[in-house]
């Protein structure tokens, strides 16, 4: 698997490695997957990686790769943002794989080799919903509003309704929130603030753990939030180009 | 006061 710039492999890991320390990844022929909870089963986050994402794929067999982040991320630190990754994983010797990093305009070229784990894979069967309400927005502007609110309070409300949707958060001496409504004089469409929802709904989160989740803002410009009664909120970003997506599921919190 | 659900209190194990 050849990725054009192992930026996109470093933006991945910074948005797992606070809720994940190892996790299998699948590969197919449709390109590479992880699925993965934290250690308090409060998010659940998906990776996926299309074949789209990359400049060659090949998969002959579907193999499972179990990849400890930290060493993981000590590789990946010794390659250029927009350096080439090639990632080799062989189905004769399935101990470790290689990851070789190619500077195309200095003629560099690094090479390394990760040992592999055996993880004992767990996989959360995620019902397809029907969402009471969905959110999308630029991610830069859902990190701002997340990082300022969690300073004021631990738990982040947000309710949908005809106003809009605001984000809330109390703490013990002072209180916060942001209103938001739909964009309508915003051509981009990575700019604009679009809202649906079949009934008001209001949930509640815990602040800490949506901070972690607005990593991944450094991957795609808009994020979509989909809520529903009684069920955990989706955070979904989705990378250009049909390269692939990360989203979080986050449990809420309840009376 | 709010109590933190899990994800095992809504998806199960495939």
């Amino acid at each position: 698997a050849r990725l054009p710039r192992s930026a996109v492999l470093k933006k991945i890991l910074d948005s797992v490695k606070d809720l994940v320390k190892e996790t299998n990844w699948d590969c197919n022929e449709e390109g590479m997957s992880m699925q993965a909870l934290d250690t308090g089963r409060i998010v659940l986050v998906e990776v996926m990686l299309r074949e789209a994402a990359f400049e060659s794929y090949a998969c002959e067999v579907p193999m499972t790769l179990g990849i400890d982040m930290e060493p993981f991320g000590k590789v990946l630190r010794c390659a250029g943002g927009d350096e080439k990754v090639t990632i080799k994983a062989s189905r004769n010797d399935q101990d470790h794989i290689e990851l070789v990093f190619e500077n195309e305009e200095k003629e560099r070229m690094s090479a390394f080799e990760l040992k592999l784990m055996d993880i004992d894979g767990e996989h959360m069967a995620v019902p397809d919903a029907e969402w009471g309400a969905e959110i999308s927005m630029p991610s830069s502007e859902f990190k701002k509003i997340v990082m300022d609110l969690a300073e004021i309070g631990s738990d982040l409300t947000i309710a949908v309704s005809k106003l809009g949707v605001t984000f809330t958060a109390q703490g013990n001496n002072c209180k916060g929130s942001m209103v938001l409504q739909p964009s309508t004089a915003v051509d981009k469409k990575s700019e604009q603030v679009a809202i649906s929802f079949t009934e008001p709904l209001e949930m509640t989160f815990a602040a800490p753990y949506m901070k972690m989740i607005t990593k991944a803002a450094a991957l795609s410009s808009t994020v979509t939030l989909s809520l529903d009664e009684a069920c955990p909120i989706c955070v979904r970003y989705e990378m250009e180009d049909n390269a692939g997506h990360i989203k979080y599921y986050l449990a809420p919190k309840e009376d | 006061t709010l109590r933190q659900s899990r994800i095992d209190d809504f998806f199960r194990p495939t």
